[in-house]
């Protein structure tokens, strides 16, 4: 463990708590995308079902993410259900699907149920964001709060690079399958970003150029 | 270089 995961999964807790208090204090899921949501519950639940032992850090944030994810889940198709608007969320997710399950098939470290599920959720994190990011284009502004989601969620991922740098010098080690598919994962937020920093971070709302 | 073992992330 060295600071930048720490500070990337603390970055990714950090993004559970506001999306959720988002959602609790608008009382609303609106510009939230259901798709991106279910993208990662089958992300967390196909990566974190191998049941190795790590640590108890490790086994509790893999707890956190399955139960945190699967809550959203919920607030949005029943607790909140009548905020969200399915007819902005319109990504078709099977586009993403399928390539991902395809990658996984072809990419891994071995070719066992357990690995090709560990290189499939890493392949479908890469572009989970897709559908939000899509809608949030389609409405072309977001409320602050939940913009403020968004970044923690980017950053957590952009942490992960100076990560594996790290642990390239200091272990030897490389995971070309999760340094490739973080790369692209980090690159799709930097249109995101650029807004983020030049207009949220200057006090004014996040409005996209028409 | 080598690829870590037993995914120990995230």
């Amino acid at each position: 463990m060295n600071l930048f995961r720490l500070f990337g999964d603390l970055s990714h807790l950090a993004s559970i708590f506001i999306l959720l208090h988002k959602i609790y204090t608008t009382r609303s899921c609106r510009g939230i995308s259901f798709k991106t949501q279910a993208l990662y519950v089958a992300v967390f639940v196909s990566r974190y079902i191998d049941f190795t032992y790590i640590s108890v850090y490790n086994t509790l944030m893999k707890l956190f993410f399955i139960g945190s994810s699967c809550y959203i889940l919920y607030l949005m198709r029943i607790k909140y259900r009548p905020t969200h608007d399915p007819s902005i969320d319109t990504f078709r997710v099977e586009y993403l699907v399928g390539p991902c399950v395809l990658l996984g098939l072809i990419f891994n470290y071995q070719f066992t149920v357990i690995e090709v599920l560990w290189s499939f959720s890493i392949f479908l994190e890469s572009v989970a964001i897709l559908p939000q990011l899509f809608m949030l284009q389609r409405t072309g502004e977001a409320e602050t709060i939940t913009t403020h989601y968004l970044a923690a969620l980017g950053a957590y991922r952009a942490l992960y690079i100076p990560n594996w740098i790290y642990r390239y010098f200091t272990e030897g080690t490389v995971d070309p399958i999760a340094v490739t598919a973080g790369l692209v994962q980090t690159g799709l937020y930097l249109d995101f970003f650029y807004v983020y920093f030049t207009k949220v971070m200057q006090g004014q709302k996040f409005e996209l150029p028409a | 270089t080598e690829v870590p073992v037993g995914h120990d992330e995230l």
